[in-house]
């Protein structure tokens, strides 16, 4: 998260650490219901061949190959609350596309569930599209400025952009900004997820029912906290049938 | 002098006819046509010499055992006939006719030109003895007839009156009807009729004729026509016919068999009786305390059944097994199958655990019994209850755990999302 600042404890509930086996983060995610974990699907396969982007299934990571941590405040020391829950099976979107990160969404389902409370909690799903100029918070353990990996979770508070104006400022670059997507950030940059932060949550408050809901999860961006370069994340909304339909989750 | 004629028409002639006939001369014709027509003989020209009652000269026409005309003269006298215009028709199919002239004659006679012709019988409209005629239809025909029968119905050996199949008449239940058949009206003729009662063994058949009771008997030998036999196990009762109904019958037998008779005659309009099964009694019965018998009766007997039911809010215990009700059925011996069981109080038992959820009991030392209450909750604030209900469950009458809304389906728990204890400053904007 560039130019972020510490998570309050127990503020972020939701959010979920997935780890290789020897305690590497390499993604975020997002606990919905008690047995699944929303994040990103380029976290859910290895890197592909860039002349030969193709996903085969053998390019998956299989369910044993890492675990998921709830609870989890600090990066790579070991907090008190966190809970560590092996993989049952992981689905990605049917129409995922490694080479445009269209539809970059992937479901992990726990062989457990974990045990609720003040530092793990479900995130809902929306009810509607957020409103126009909301302010949503991106948090992980992503990559700081310089590259640096921050030793707590990390939040930024940044505006959703208008997708006209995200699908012009990507055009330039020939990236395409599509409907399953949604974009975040300022205008002058500065504020942005980064590396390591895929598959981690963008939240906002539904200020009628006083709950946080998914917004996006991140996704891809070009660089970190440049100018004119948004983040750009998965939109929940546009792909919440999918999301209900293989995990049964209602709000 | 005899002619035999079979043919199915023909004439004959006085002798020399149509010269005057000789005198002291006989003949004879026999006349026979097959079975199923009669004869019809018409003359054309009559002349004998007349003579009070024809003593002298004569033409008779007569069958085997009747003389139907007896002519002689020229024309019709209180003490002579001629046949003029008029057919002489024989009742059968046998016809003699006899020309008899005596020694002497006044003056010429050209005697008799006859033709006689074989003429079919309709056997339906002239059979009068109930012996011969048809029992339902009768259908004539050239030369004969036959009879045939009404719908359900079927003609019998004798081509000539209509029985019923009955042989097959079984009565299981334990009272019952029984009727000659088409009773009130008169029953076939030619019928062997079989209606057997068959109850379980311990049951005792009793019956009872009704209405009226009308079999064609006998002044002087019993019932040598029609009647009615009943066996009831060893015993053998009847027959019985005539118009005075035996009484009462109690055959102390579970399986009766009644045969009913008729023969081919009569218009007799049948029988009816009632029958009724009784079995031995069993003991009367009390109701367990907090609960009821149906049908409560001052007195049971084989076969009777009665449903044990209890209160609301209790169930029947047998064999320490809780159920809503219990049969016992007086037996065969006279004992009921089943003692009768006890009424308890319904027992919700320990009530099933909700996942992510709690339970409370209202009462100190946690009833479960009948109308007890308990309260389901979620694990706040991390779970909420769907549907939003109180969670209050009461202890029915059935022995389970139900709620208003749900009734005996538990809520679920499920994740609060979106709500961190640890609220965060407003949102910037």
């Amino acid at each position: 998260i560039f130019n972020g600042r510490q998570v309050q404890k127990g503020t972020t509930p939701w959010i979920a650490m997935l780890t290789h086996p020897g305690g590497q983060p390499f993604c975020g995610g997002s606990l919905l219901g008690t047995n699944w974990i929303v994040t990103a699907a380029h976290c859910l396969h290895q890197l592909l061949d860039p002349e030969n982007q193709i996903l085969h299934d053998s390019d998956l990571i299989r369910p044993s190959d890492f675990k998921i941590i709830l609870g989890k405040h600090w990066r790579l020391q070991s907090d008190e609350n966190e809970q560590h829950l092996m993989v049952k099976r992981i689905i990605l979107h049917p129409l995922y596309s490694p080479t445009t990160f269209e539809n970059d969404v992937g479901l992990v389902e726990l062989l457990k569930s974990p045990m609720l409370n003040d530092f793990v909690m479900p995130i809902c799903l929306p009810e509607g599209p957020p409103e126009e100029g909301a302010m949503v918070i991106v948090s992980g353990w992503g990559k700081q400025f310089l590259q640096r990996f921050p030793d707590t979770l990390m939040e930024i508070e940044i505006p959703i952009v208008d997708h006209r104006t995200c699908q012009d400022a990507y055009a330039q670059l020939r990236k395409n900004v599509t409907a399953d997507m949604i974009c975040a950030g300022e205008k002058e940059g500065g504020k942005d997820a980064c590396a390591g932060d895929s598959g981690g949550p963008m939240v906002t408050l539904d200020k009628e029912r006083g709950q946080w809901y998914l917004v996006g999860t991140v996704s891809w961006g070009d660089d970190c906290g440049k100018k004119d370069r948004y983040g750009v994340y998965s939109y929940i909304h546009h792909n919440k049938n999918w999301i209900q339909m293989v995990t049964g989750v209602r709000n | 002098h005899t002619v035999e004629l079979n043919d199915m028409f023909g004439h004959i002639q006085s002798p020399g006819y149509p010269d005057s006939y000789p005198s002291d001369s006989e003949v004879m014709w026999n006349i026979t046509v097959p079975e199923g027509f009669r004869i019809k003989l018409y003359f054309m020209h009559f002349d004998l010499e007349s003579s009070y009652l024809c003593e002298y000269d004569y033409v008779k026409v007569e069958t085997e055992d009747q003389v139907l005309a007896n002519f002689c003269g020229r024309e019709t006298t209180d003490t002579e006939q001629t046949p003029g215009q008029e057919a002489i028709l024989s009742p059968g199919s046998f016809m003699s006719i006899t020309f008899r002239s005596d020694f002497s004659n006044e003056e010429r006679y050209t005697g008799f030109d006859a033709h006689y012709m074989a003429m079919d019988v309709d056997e339906c409209t002239e059979r009068e003895d109930e012996e011969l005629s048809c029992d339902h239809y009768c259908h004539n025909y050239i030369g004969g007839y036959y009879c045939s029968c009404r719908f359900g119905y079927l003609l019998h050996t004798d081509n000539r009156t209509c029985r019923v199949e009955c042989s097959d008449n079984l009565f299981t239940q334990r009272t019952g009807i029984i009727t000659s058949p088409d009773f009130p009206n008169p029953y076939p003729k030619s019928s062997e009729c079989f209606y057997t009662i068959e109850l379980e063994e311990g049951f005792r058949v009793s019956l009872q004729f009704e209405d009226l009771f009308d079999i064609e008997d006998h002044p002087d030998v019993s019932c040598p026509y029609d009647y009615i036999k009943i066996k009831a196990g060893l015993k053998s009762l009847g027959p019985f016919c005539g118009e005075k109904a035996p009484g009462p019958i109690n055959t102390q037998s579970h399986s009766v068999q009644i045969l009913f008779h008729s023969d081919n005659s009569g218009e007799n309009r049948g029988w009816k009786l009632s029958y009724s099964a009784a079995g031995n009694d069993c003991p009367v019965l009390q109701p367990p305390v907090h609960g009821k018998i149906e049908p409560l009766q001052a007195k049971y007997s084989f076969k009777d059944q009665v449903l044990i039911s209890c209160d609301t809010g209790y169930k029947v215990q047998k064999d320490n097994v809780e159920m809503d009700t219990f049969q016992v059925e007086c037996l065969k011996d006279g004992s009921w199958s089943n003692k009768i069981p006890i009424c308890k109080v319904a027992d919700c038992r320990a009530p099933a655990e909700l996942e992510h959820g709690l339970i409370t009991f209202s009462t100190r030392n946690n009833l479960t019994t009948y109308k007890s209450e308990i309260r389901y909750s979620c694990q706040q604030p991390y779970y909420k209850m769907l549907p939003n209900i109180t969670g209050i469950y009461t202890c029915s009458a059935q022995g389970t755990w139900t709620n208003k809304i749900l009734g005996r389906k538990l809520p679920t728990c499920l994740p609060v999302c979106g709500l961190p204890k640890v609220s965060r400053k407003l949102m910037a904007r």
